[in-house]
């Protein structure tokens, strides 16, 4: 664990809650892409299978119980909930399109040909598009409320951070996944727009919104 | 990689 890693994770978390907490404060999930949700839940029940076969720390399993949790908690608040409010005209992107290649891809280039690697590897590849049809989503709508754009920024702040930790540890522990770093580098690169917008825009205290 | 392929990271 280095700082960099760490402070990934912590920024991984405090978006996800950030969004739970948005959803429930304002009883609303106006904005908030169902699809990306629903992908996100995928990634961390496929990825985090190994809870139940491989312990690693005391820290890794209370995390990934946390996201698998918080996941399941942002889905049942917009598909349930607050179904009401869910903006499901603007949420038009087509899952199929994601998870079908990115099956595939999961089959034909992984670490180990085994159930859990390949859901493992899937995992890693449906992250890394995931926010798509959140991202297309504003694109549609044209604007951002401030704390989705929050969430956006400290998603994306955690796989740049991501990205560092695999600099460091392949100089001080010899370590890459070469799967992941691909994957995380695609994921971080569709996040590079956004992150302009919110620089320019949301740091300036203005709301995000597109050129028209 | 060799089998049992160990992820340690989130």
């Amino acid at each position: 664990m280095n700082i960099f890693r760490l402070v990934g994770d912590l920024s991984h978390l405090l978006a996800i809650l950030l969004l739970l907490w948005k959803i429930w404060k304002t009883r609303s999930c106006a904005g908030v892409s169902g699809k990306s949700q629903i992908m996100f839940g995928l990634v961390y029940i496929t990825r985090y299978l190994d809870l139940f076969t491989n312990f690693i720390s005391i820290y890794n399993t209370t995390m990934k119980a946390i996201f698998i949790a918080v996941a399941i908690a942002t889905i049942y608040l917009i598909y349930f909930k607050f179904k009401a409010t869910y903006d499901s005209n603007h949420d038009t992107f087509r899952m199929e399109f994601l998870i079908v290649p990115v099956g595939g891809l999961a089959f034909l280039v992984n670490h180990d040909f085994t159930a859990l690697e390949i859901l493992w590897t899937f995992s890693i590849y449906l992250e890394s598009v995931a926010i798509l049809p959140q991202l297309f989503m504003i694109s549609k709508t044209g604007e951002a409320e401030t704390i989705t754009s929050h969430y956006l920024f400290a998603l994306g702040s955690y796989r740049a951070l991501y990205i560092v930790n695999w600099v460091y540890r392949y100089y001080f522990e010899g370590f890459f996944d070469l799967i992941a770093i691909v994957a995380g580098c695609v994921q971080t690169i569709l996040y590079c727009d956004f992150f302009y917008l919110y620089v320019t825009k949301v740091m300036h205290g203005k709301k995000l919104s597109l050129p028209a | 990689h060799a089998h049992g392929h160990k992820h340690d990271e989130l």
